[in-house]
């Protein structure tokens, strides 16, 4: 553990908090992507299914027990409770042609061809593109809330900040896993515009506006 | 590459 991953693994608690926050204290789900909350929930469940076989820590496991639970609870929520509120006409990305490269994918380039192994190479890979449905949600729309731009800055720092983490890791400890490296570099690239567009508006009050 | 056999990060 490092201050970068310890940092990253925080602000993707804390993307996850605001989230659900967001969906509880307006009872609304409007301007969230359901399908990119169902692909997180897929990463989680086939990332961490070594719950099971693997202890590394307490905070490791607590850390997996959180991501999944909040994964499904969100999904509880866009759903079935605040489903009125999902704006399901806007959220219209097809996830298959997400989810059919990242299994072929993962069957092809993986460390070991084992089933545990296969799954978290296909949770590696997923999880890197698992964001394309939101941000397809916000340039449909052409405006997110300041409140789901924070949720989005805050998920897309986390990676960020792991790819600190992986350079860290690889001066002083020599260790390095290139699948997830590569996959995180593709994922903070995908919130780069995203990102430009949160520090130039939001951050000076403005909403999220894309220009038309 | 580094082949891990347990994977410690999130």
């Amino acid at each position: 553990m490092n201050v970068f991953r310890l940092a990253g693994d925080l602000s993707h608690l804390l993307a996850i908090i605001i989230l659900l926050l967001k969906i509880w204290k307006t009872r609304s789900c409007a301007g969230i992507s359901g399908k990119s909350q169902i692909l997180f929930a897929i990463v989680y469940l086939s990332r961490y299914l070594d719950l099971f076989t693997t202890f590394i820590s307490v905070y490791n496991t607590f850390m997996k027990f959180v991501f999944v639970v909040s994964s499904l609870g969100t999904l509880y929520l866009m759903y079935l409770k605040f489903r009125a509120t999902y704006d399901h006409n806007h959220d219209s990305f097809r996830i298959e042609f997400l989810l059919v490269p990242c299994v072929v994918l993962a069957l092809l380039i993986n460390h070991d061809f084992t089933v545990l192994e296969v799954l978290w190479t296909f949770s590696i890979y997923l999880e890197s593109v698992a964001i394309l449905p939101q941000l397809f949600l916000v340039s449909k729309t052409g405006e997110a809330e300041s409140i789901t731009s924070h949720y989005l800055f805050a998920l897309g720092s986390y990676r960020a900040l792991y790819i600190l983490n992986w350079i860290y890791r690889y001066v002083a400890e020599s260790h390095y896993d290139l699948i997830a490296i590569i996959a995180g570099i593709v994922q903070t690239i995908l919130y780069c515009d995203f990102f430009y567009l949160y520090i130039t508006k939001v951050l000076k009050g403005k909403k999220l506006q894309l220009p038309a | 590459s580094n082949k891990e056999s347990q994977h410690d990060e999130l």
